[in-house]
């Protein structure tokens, strides 16, 4: 079942857009999707419309107290995908691991414990850090996929994310592979935006995704209506850029 | 001497840019600005044209080893603007203070040793989370600035972080101030941007400054010349906004 980690350190360079749009593309195709909110702020669990609540922690008692996996999962408004939800307790997470045993790898565990998984792809959402919740989802993932904004500012995450990449790949996931470097918010207009994409092609070659995701504010309006751009607006770049991504990344499987 | 803490858990709100353009701006007026530059990633670091060295840990050093603020000083490629680089141990900064006393005001203490400053201005570039770097940051500010892009993406995190300014104000900084929330990648040709600004308006009244930072490329193309952008394009619209930015919150001074 591969699952896949939505990474890069950078802040807003398209990591929950991506996750949340990219599986429902997904499920459009009949594939059954389960997504994880990694990140504190909840940025997928409130676009999907799953709120925290007082009493549970969603995949914070995943991970710090060992509850199973399914024990937290919830429909969401986007058909064919499932959600485990984020907590803001999230922020304190690499205190809670820090002296505690298999601290890399309790995403990894809890899937690796489901008996009868039931999703034909897990997409995690991951906060724009590298501390233990970007760890956790690169040790649970046969695949990275790694959004980039196409601006010169963005270049030095890429560089950073991947010494990171190594040292996972040594310490705790050897198999740990790269879907691919996603542009995001490409706007074709401007020759930054290309001489961007030139460069990111000229440093990772072929891991640079055909398929580009172009600025499209249809994009950043859908969160408010807890739908995906498919559901939105599915004749909008936004849903088409989204589907052709899926297309790929479900023939790499 | 005023600092003013630059937040936003939202990962590229504009807190960055508006750091360096804004301090660039006020030094334009004479004033003498330090940076400190708190985020893992370095990106305002690197736009000023300092990288990390092997030996000496910049702000770092003075966060955990308590080493003098000024030792860590240095010049910039912008007249009348210095650095307190990162470094990118501040990855494990949360853990690294987890247990020691005094963990949320070692900025302030390290400002506050200073005999003499010099520095009219101290802006401090926050990571896009809420933990310790943030903290300190705020502990040690007169006032906060709240970059935010015209996203509903982003209207979440503007009420996370109203809680933590509420608990930094409460446990340790009673004068914290608000300096304002700035609109970030304005791009007024969208619906959606005016409907999020009027509604950040409704709920936070004049606490919206009035200047907004328009979507300006050249803003994202300044960074690879290590230039402000008042010295890389002095006549377009991202030199006016922030001169303008400049103006206005001197003189709340
Ligand atoms: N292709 C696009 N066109 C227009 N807007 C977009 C596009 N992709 C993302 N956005 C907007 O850009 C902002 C950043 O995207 P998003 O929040 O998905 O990034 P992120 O990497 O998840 O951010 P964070 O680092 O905070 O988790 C959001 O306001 C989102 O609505
Ligand atoms: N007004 C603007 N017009 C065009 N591009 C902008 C503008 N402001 C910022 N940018 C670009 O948007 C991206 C995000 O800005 P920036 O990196 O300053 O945000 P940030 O809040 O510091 O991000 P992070 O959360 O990663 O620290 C960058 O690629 C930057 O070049
Ligand atoms: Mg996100
Ligand atoms: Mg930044």
């Amino acid at each position: 079942m591969p699952t896949i980690a939505v990474v890069n350190q950078k802040g807003g360079s398209g990591k929950t857009t991506t996750v949340i749009n990219l599986g429902a593309a997904l499920a459009l195709e009949g594939a059954k999707v389960l997504v994880v909110d990694l990140d504190p702020q909840g940025s997928a669990s409130s676009w999907l419309g799953c709120e925290e609540t007082e009493s549970d922690r969603g995949i914070w008692d995943v991970l710090v107290n060992q509850k199973s996996l399914r024990s937290v999962v919830e429909p969401t408004p986007v058909k064919g995908v499932e959600l485990a939800r984020f907590s803001s307790f999230l922020v304190g997470l690499d205190v809670a691991l820090a002296s505690q045993p298999g601290k890399g790898t309790r995403l990894r565990d809890a899937i690796s414990d489901l008996t009868d998984p039931g999703w034909d792809y897990i997409l995690v959402d991951c906060p724009p850090t590298l501390g233990m919740a970007t760890i956790n989802a690169l040790a649970a993932a046969e695949r990275a996929l790694v959004t980039v904004e196409a601006h010169v500012l963005a270049l030095r995450g890429v560089a950073q994310l991947w010494q990171t990449l190594e040292t996972v790949r040594e310490r705790l996931n050897p198999s740990l592979g790269i879907a691919g470097i996603l542009i995001c918010r490409f706007d074709a207009r401007t020759r930054h935006a290309k001489e961007i994409r030139a460069s990111l092609v000229e440093r990772f070659g072929n891991l640079v995704l055909p398929t580009v995701i172009r600025e499209n504010v249809r994009l950043a309006e859908c969160p408010s209506f807890h739908q995906s751009i498919h559901q939105y607006a599915p004749r909008c770049t936004g849903s088409e850029d989204y589907r052709k991504l899926a297309e790929q990344l479900a023939q790499k499987d």
